[in-house]
């Protein structure tokens, strides 16, 4: 899936 | 970090100390089946462990590395204290959720759905997936058991309100800096989704002095 996750989110 | 995440990172701190609140008094007046489901606090407790992978490896700030210390911490400490210490408070006849269908899912779903085909990051799209069904297994046995005492409703008051706040931070971030993720956009509408029915009967019961009663 295109996109990335938020590494500063819990 | 907005203030909506704060919050919801507070409210989910909150849940925690109700619950370890709860299960202190529950000792205190022992014998009290405890309405809290084992599995649900098995699967919080796996959430965050395959979740804060990079713990050491990827200092955000002091705030988020000791959320996440403490999420690990106080969930496994939960575990430990169904298991062992509380033993006795605990029925497995009322807790029958099948817990191995949603990990079997989340799993099965992070391996076709995700990022980046990598151990870290399928990991932690399966902590995003179980999380959001994570609460299942306690929100069944409360069907079971038909009613629950006040302080579980606060209990999962604050655990709904969390995920909720988190969804309000998603709009703003978008909002404001177009953050997109909908993997965690999706998994945590879901998670909110399934609090709808409690919060309806705790806002129309619970807070009007009622006892927590399934229709």
């Amino acid at each position: 899936l295109a996109g990335a996750r938020s590494k500063d989110e819990l | 970090m907005n203030l909506f995440r704060l919050v919801a990172d507070l409210m989910h701190l909150v849940s925690i100390f109700i619950l370890l609140l709860k299960m202190q008094k529950t000792r205190s007046v022992a014998g009290r089946c405890s309405r809290i489901s084992f599995k649900t606090q098995a699967l919080y407790a796996t959430v965050f462990l395959t979740r804060y992978t990079d713990l050491f490896a990827n200092f955000q700030s002091l705030y988020n590395t000791t959320m996440k210390v403490f999420f690990i911490a106080s969930s496994l400490y939960i575990v430990f204290l169904m298991k062992f210490k509380f033993k006795a408070t605990n029925d497995p006849r009322l807790d029958t959720f099948k817990a191995q269908y949603v990990v079997g899912g989340a799993a099965a779903l992070a391996l076709i759905v995700n990022y980046a085909f990598t151990v870290q990051e399928v990991l932690w799209t399966f902590s995003i997936y179980l999380e959001a069904v994570a609460i299942l297994p306690q929100l069944f046995m409360l069907t079971k058991t038909g009613e629950a005492e006040v302080i579980t409703t606060h209990y999962l008051f604050a655990l709904g309100t969390y995920r909720g706040l988190y969804l309000v931070n998603w709009i703003y971030r978008y909002w404001t800096e177009y953050y997109v993720d909908w993997i965690v956009w999706i998994a945590g509408a879901v998670q909110t989704g399934l609090y709808c029915d409690f919060f309806y009967i705790y806002f129309t019961k619970v807070l009007k002095g009622a006892k927590f009663e399934l229709p």
